[in-house]
């Protein structure tokens, strides 16, 4: 079953986008196939892959004029494909106005493009970055997905917008979609040489218990430079402490979908 | 005359909550009185300045229920006031919905406060905190800026969203007000260990040219923990290398006023 999994915090720079860079590479390279759905009209997901071609984008999905499969293409790493964001999804918000379904319009886009796969060669795995901001880009994302996993910075800004982020994920668990739930939350930039690192990680672990996973993922330049050269790091420098942790949070990630 | 000044850039995490607190009690520091609209939802600057009391907030101001001048109060800081941000903040563009002022609240509501100010005690500069979105909240504090004063991270995502801001900036001046320029761009989290930030300085500089600050201000610890104390870094840490940035960004902005 094609499981969908929304990267959200509205507290910018937290690592939604890497994350979801990164981890889309590592669960294509211990062999599921991934779609990463990019809904951030910065396009950063896009750029990061080396998504050059924006002819179909996730605003025409949105808008309805293109289908998800014809959006999708696959990106320079086996068994990953992206549907790539244009800055038109701006104004997606403004266009729908109070159209009755424009909350479940992403919703839709993918049911009806897990419908039409063929069952044996099916998308194990579809990643939703979203932008930093609860409108409604990212209510679409949350109330397609199955979980929500949540990046957050090793730094106290970010804490601060976590209590607002889980309730709503609980209010759109009660009005838009009874079966989203926290995945996760994944500690990203974390710095050993900071004793600010530490407090957080602490701060969460205890607040949130095993919602936390046990991976960390540490900051590391070459995770910040891979962008550039249009590569997840996982290819751009695969020893890398950043790759590494990347790996190590995939397979975390498989083995709480065995156990869910 | 008071200056308005925006800090705007749609990409998350760049550095305009740090740079709205800590420009803030810089030109405080030198003799400016300054008032720090907070303007994101999420509330950092007003935590970063341990503003707690948010009986009267930007959302108040910006439905009308009450005035600027009500709803700032006087920060730990001496001639550095805040009016603070509470999550409602969230609700006001659908609030608002198609009414034809709604891109004027926040200047009219400055103008109100300049207009009942006594003139030997005005408020030299207004520092506006934006959220990580070009939505209709940052769109009221360009619509009421004199000038926008851009924070960009040496890192390679936070260039792809320039161009974008640029020419959002472009048209805000052109439909809703002719004013509005460019103050500058000021380059935040320079880490001189990495390539990557010196090939980010380089790109940037060679762009814009002199709009870009000569100041940049390092990537450095105490000014990401200072928050955690409700106190910005120059009264956490006085001589680190992120204070004494800020205090030389300070006298930077105030040249180009001068000038301007
Ligand atoms: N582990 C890491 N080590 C070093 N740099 C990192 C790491 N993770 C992310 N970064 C860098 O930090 C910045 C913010 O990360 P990213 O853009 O992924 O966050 P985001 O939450 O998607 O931001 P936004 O809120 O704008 O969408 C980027 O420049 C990225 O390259
Ligand atoms: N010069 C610096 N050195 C170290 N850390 C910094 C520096 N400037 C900002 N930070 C930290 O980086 C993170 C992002 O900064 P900040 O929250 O000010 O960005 P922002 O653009 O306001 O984010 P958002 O888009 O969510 O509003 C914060 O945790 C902050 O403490
Ligand atoms: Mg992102
Ligand atoms: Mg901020």
């Amino acid at each position: 079953k094609t499981r969908v999994i929304a990267l959200a915090n509205q507290k910018g720079g937290v690592g939604k986008t890497t994350t979801a860079i990164n981890l889309g590479t590592a669960l294509a390279a211990v062999g599921e196939k991934v779609l990463i759905i990019d809904l951030d009209p910065q396009g950063n997901a896009s750029t990061g892959l080396g998504a050059d071609d924006r002819s179909a984008s996730t605003f025409d999905v949105m808008s309805g004029t293109t289908s998800l499969a014809d959006a999708r293409f696959v990106t320079n790493v086996p068994r990953l494909s992206i549907a790539p964001a244009t800055i038109d999804l701006m104004a997606f918000e403004r266009e729908s106005g109070m159209e009755s379904g424009r909350h479940y319009r992403l919703r839709d886009a993918i049911s009806a493009m897990i419908a039409a796969e063929d069952p044996d060669d099916r998308t194990d795995y579809v990643l939703i970055d979203c932008p930093p901001s609860l409108n409604l880009l990212t209510v679409n994302a949350l109330a397609a997905a199955d979980a929500v996993l949540v990046p957050l910075q090793c730094e106290f800004f970010a804490l601060e917008g976590l209590a607002q982020l889980l309730s709503t994920v609980e209010e759109i668990r009660g009005r838009l979609n009874p079966k989203l739930h926290i995945h996760g939350v994944v500690l990203t930039m974390y710095d050993q040489r900071t004793a600010l690192s530490d407090q957080v990680v602490d701060d969460v672990r205890r607040v949130l218990g095993d919602k936390v996973y046990s991976t960390v993922i540490p900051r590391n330049v070459r995770v910040a430079e891979s962008p550039s050269h249009g590569k997840p790091v996982l290819l751009y420098d695969y020893r890398c402490a950043g790759s590494q942790a990347y790996i190590k949070l995939a397979s975390e990630v498989i083995e709480r979908e065995k156990r869910m």
